[in-house]
């Protein structure tokens, strides 16, 4: 077995073992590592310090660092696990692995969640949802009075909020998501399912067998 | 289809900022 602490470029901060990852998440070690290129890439576009910055992500969400964008915070922040302002390495792979097609489905529904509960209160709010859909139009062409806005909203928090008690709490947002799947099909990228074939400038000569 | 008839949900998936696959856009 080769010893991936002889390569210093991955002497960097939040760096761990691909073996330790690949172990933890539903990809191979060589996917770890094909996934170690693009964190690379994402992590040196704008400081050069192996950490992704807000800023980063949004420069590859949007191609432009300065498009603050409600759910891309969401994304960042969720990815940031230790709430260091930062995403590292373990924190992108772990993260990312949620967005794996081979992951409980389970996984996918509580992060999705997470993502809607923007005041981490365990709990979707009506003025949360509201905030969101304002959200959305503020990045898209698609134009809506406040009355639709407050349709839909109202609409589709009535629909998820079983009980009536004006939240939507996590088993709520479970049996309404298995009602309507295609509201998690943005937690699933087939990108990810073999990641080394669909993207083989990031082929790397992996070091480490995969145990597969 | 009518955005009124959609899903508030659905309608926010489809955020830019929720699509991941650009991350992979070379």
């Amino acid at each position: 077995m080769g010893c991936l602490c002889s390569k210093n470029t991955k002497w960097t901060p939040g760096y761990e073992e691909p073996t330790i990852l690949a172990a933890e998440t539903p990809f191979t070690v060589s996917e770890v590592e094909a996934l170690y290129e693009l964190f690379k890439k994402l992590s040196s576009s704008i400081i050069d310090d192996g950490l992704i910055h807000k800023e980063e992500l949004q420069l590859a969400l949007f191609k432009n660092k300065n498009n603050r964008n409600l759910f891309a915070d969401r994304i960042f922040d969720l990815f940031d696990v230790k709430r260091n302002g930062v995403i590292e390495f373990g924190e992108f792979v772990r993260s990312l692995s949620v967005f794996h097609p081979n992951a409980p489905v389970a996984d996918k529904i509580a992060f999705a969640f997470r993502l809607y509960d923007l005041r981490n209160t365990g709990f979707i709010e009506r003025e949360e949802l509201k905030e969101m859909v304002l959200a959305l139009l503020h990045e898209s062409d698609l134009i809506l009075s406040d009355d639709d806005v407050e349709m839909i909203v109202d609409k589709s928090f009535k629909e998820a909020d079983t009980t009536g008690d004006g939240r939507i709490d996590p088993e709520e947002w479970k049996e309404f998501v298995s009602k309507n799947p295609s509201l998690i099909k943005n937690m699933t990228l087939p990108y990810l399912k073999d990641i080394t074939l669909a993207f083989p400038s990031f082929v790397v000569s992996s070091e480490v067998e995969d145990s597969e | 289809a009518n955005p009124v008839s959609m899903n508030a949900f659905e309608l926010i998936s489809k955020s830019q900022g929720l699509n991941l696959s650009s991350l992979f856009e070379k």
